[in-house]
């Protein structure tokens, strides 16, 4: 019965994309078969899977806008057990075309109907906005993994970002629950990561993750050789921290 | 004669908000009449100013959604001739409310008319997207500031970016310019940055500015005192960049 796992947050660089092809691979690591579904037009999350993006003739565009179904859009990686849905600039369009639909929140969540079965966990990449796309993996998730910067205005967009899931489980899906708030490119010698975690704590006592991932140069190398830090370079502290989280976000689901 | 400076990129947290506030500043130093319009629901430049949101009665939005005229939603700042028109997330509604108008890309435009002599300099931060936002700020501006991050990410979104820079000249605003490509976050010490760095200045020779930003605490701390970082730590590197910047930019605008 897959889990879908949103990662989501409106405030742009926080490490939405590293997290969600990181915990992606971790969990398929533990042997979950995983699909990761780029739902964002830039498409970072496919390149950062090391997938060719010019040579695609498909994409999740065809899937919300030409009815093909997710089955003949998954695409396999370099990790067995973990498949990839693709995005591209196309998908940039579907924002707007979708705006006519009537039921244009859902569309997302009556395709992944049809495949949720055949997978333990989905994950979704977001892009840094609160528009329609974002809308449509609020919409089919039933847990929301948050990524925040331990940066001063990356704080500040949590406030809203609770409140529109708020709004979106009183009205359009009553099953999102908050997985976690989860603490990026911290630099423990600055006041201003401490700052920021104690506040996060603070505020946010039960959904603050326990693991907190470390600003470290082989995370953000590793685009570059279209891997996962958690393959890229295994020993890292940026990859140990990605496995930590992946255990804890079992945890978590299985208690759900 | 107002220039409109917008400053955008898709990609998120590459800093458009920093530079869009830090130019707007350091231009006010140099004797210049300046307009910050805070074009992102998430009201960054509004907080990193210092302006308290909370208290807002009108932001931006109402001069797009309600026809209430720029002049009278401006607020004067801390920095004598800096003046700014405030965002709170009212903003991310009007996505949606100018999806239905005729001339929806041109209501920034028109709105700006009505001051634009009365300012030397406009500047524009945008949201991490290429929705009606974005593209209202593009289709109103003469200058385009792309900051890009020394990431292997951010220079993944260039080419969709100038792509769209293409289809706006050639459909909607002639007059739009590429001002500079403002090289961000800058750590000199890792290759990352070099390589990023080698990159934009081979692939775009005159667009790349001279300028660079190194990564600076001081900068990731200012926010968290509602100030620039030119005004809350003029002699830091990350001040010094940006007033450098500054000059530069001016000698761009000069130019043309
Ligand atoms: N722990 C880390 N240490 C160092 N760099 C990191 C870390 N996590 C992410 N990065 C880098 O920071 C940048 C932003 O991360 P990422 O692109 O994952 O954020 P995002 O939230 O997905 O951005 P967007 O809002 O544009 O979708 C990237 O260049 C990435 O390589
Ligand atoms: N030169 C720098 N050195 C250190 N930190 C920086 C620097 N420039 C920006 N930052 C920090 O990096 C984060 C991202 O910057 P900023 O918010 O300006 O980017 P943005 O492009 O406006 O983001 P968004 O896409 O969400 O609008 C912020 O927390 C900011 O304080
Ligand atoms: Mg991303
Ligand atoms: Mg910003």
């Amino acid at each position: 019965m897959g889990v879908i796992i949103a990662v989501a947050n409106q405030k742009g660089g926080v490490g939405k994309t590293t997290t969600a092809v990181n915990l992606s691979t971790a969990l398929a690591l533990h042997k979950k078969k995983v699909l990761l579904v780029d739902f964002d037009p830039q498409g970072n999350a496919t390149t950062g899977m090391g997938v060719e993006k010019s040579v695609l003739k498909f994409t999740v565009y065809d899937s919300l806008i030409n009815n093909l179904s997710l089955r003949d859009l998954l695409i396999p990686t370099a990790t067995p057990l973990l498949y990839i849905i693709p995005a591209n600039l196309d998908l940039a369009g579907a924002e707007v075309e979708l705006a006519g639909l009537t039921h244009r929140e859902s569309v997302l969540q009556n395709k992944l109907k049809e495949i949720k079965d055949e997978f333990d966990y989905i994950i979704i990449d977001c892009p840094p906005s609160l528009g329609l796309l974002t809308l449509n993996a609020l919409v089919s998730a039933e847990s929301l993994l948050v990524p925040v910067q331990c940066e001063y205005y990356a704080m500040e967009g949590l406030v809203q970002l609770f409140g529109v899931i708020r709004e979106i489980k009183d009205s359009l899906n009553s099953r999102l629950r908050i997985l976690g708030i989860l603490l990026t490119m911290a630099d423990r010698r600055t006041n201003l990561t401490q700052q920021v975690i104690a506040e996060i704590r603070r505020h946010f006592p039960r959904e603050a993750l326990r693991t907190v991932i470390p600003r470290n140069i082989r995370v953000s190398e590793s685009p570059s050789y279209g891997k996962p830090v958690v393959l890229y370079d295994p020993r890292c502290s940026g990859a140990k921290s990605y496995r930590k989280l992946t255990r804890e976000v079992i945890k978590r689901v299985q208690k759900r």
